[in-house]
């Protein structure tokens, strides 16, 4: 579903763009449709950058992007958005929720975006909030909910528009074990539904779950396993 | 160091305040100097509300807390600020850096606040940037850095001012097994130097390494163990 070939991310800083770093070097990756793909690696070593390139969220400095096999730097901006709405769920490292909407008006937003009418996007936005256990938080604003709790409003949100592509990063690691194990159902039903899953973990027991992993290393792909 | 008594902290939400979440119910805790505590719990169940009663960045409803043995809502706010600034060092479970300074410039920033001659806190900041790892990404800017880092660029940051204590809210989430270690060992040894260390935690491991533990669930302590 998703491909990156020979993708180079580098990031000029400094007077002159003097200082280079270079978070992806040289990543060839093929994600298969339906599969549930762990990504391990260091702190730092491109894992979140991987996965933006992945969601289309970025581009490559280098290389090349191709979704469902279209290279995605020769689709039109309507394309791109279109995809980023709907065939790709984002959950982000730092959750990027919409600080002035609700858990529920959040969960709700990208549904707003595809048009979805008012009663059937609430509803889906309470169901995927009961999923997350957070049904009675759906009032409370992101700064009235834990780290734990906006983490799983993430969650709920990136699953909204019934995505063919959820990418996570890191959706565990503000969660106790308990609840993390809740999340981690909830990824898999949601991959045996058919939905190509890949997460970003430092947790053994997601990587676990996966049927393969993949682990990065300053920029590079350094080992693969599957099931 | 710091002490709890019969601590409620009840958020009033809608129209009139007419729905309300105790996020602590009746807290009775004390921190002894030079303490290593961990606090665990499911998501929601109070701990970021508790360590920011501890670091005095919030009040309770109903109880008090003392710092040091002075009841903190007889401070006035010169020397609760004082105490905020040179006295605690807080880890945010969301970082909270300033978003227009540069690692270096984060880890400067409470030393500018205590007067801190320029060099010697420039010394100081690289030292502690050094030791989470982060001296190649001085110059970096939070949204320039990987989520592992800007939650290291949260620590340095902490124990800028030699804090008598650090109080840390789930500082290893965003880190891989090896970096979390780092941390860790960071934590000890600052402990092992006299600094109370009050770290909220999912993460096992760190729990084992304190020399206390308890347990938080729908704002009760509900059960604590010793080393
Ligand atoms: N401003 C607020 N208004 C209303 N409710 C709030 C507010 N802030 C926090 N809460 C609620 O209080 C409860 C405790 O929050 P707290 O942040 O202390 O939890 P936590 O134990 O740190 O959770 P996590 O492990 O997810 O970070 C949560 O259920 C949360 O929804
Ligand atoms: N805008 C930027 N400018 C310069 N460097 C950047 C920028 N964004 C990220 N980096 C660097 O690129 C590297 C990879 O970042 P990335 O966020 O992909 O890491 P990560 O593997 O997700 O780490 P973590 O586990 O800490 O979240 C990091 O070392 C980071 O400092
Ligand atoms: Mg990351
Ligand atoms: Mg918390």
């Amino acid at each position: 579903i998703v491909e990156l070939l020979g993708v180079w991310k580098i990031y000029h800083m400094g007077r002159r763009g003097r200082i280079t770093v270079e978070a992806l070097r040289g990543v060839d990756l093929a994600v298969r449709r339906g599969e549930f793909l762990a990504v391990m690696g260091p702190s730092g070593s491109g894992k979140s950058t991987l996965l933006h390139l992945m969601g289309c969220l970025d581009r490559p400095t280098e290389g090349k992007v191709l979704f469902e096999g279209t290279d995605v730097s020769t689709m039109r901006s309507a394309a791109l958005a279109r995809i980023r709405n709907r065939r790709v769920g984002f959950v982000f490292q730092s959750f990027n929720l919409s600080p002035n909407l609700t858990a529920l008006g959040n969960v709700e937003l990208p549904m707003v975006f595809a048009g979805v009418p008012r009663r059937e996007r609430l509803a889906r936005a309470r169901e995927l909030l009961s999923r997350v256990g957070l049904r009675e938080r759906e009032r409370h604003l992101p700064a009235e909910l834990s780290g734990g709790e906006q983490q799983r409003v993430a969650i709920a949100r990136a699953l909204a528009n019934f995505p063919d592509l959820l990418l996570a990063d890191e959706p565990t690691g503000n969660l106790d074990s308990e609840t993390g194990h809740g999340v981690l159902s909830l990824l898999s039903e949601t991959n045996v539904e058919g939905v190509t899953v890949v997460v970003v973990t430092h947790d053994p027991e997601v990587a676990t779950a996966a049927k393969r992993r993949l682990r990065i290393r300053d920029g590079h792909i350094v080992e693969a396993s599957d099931a």
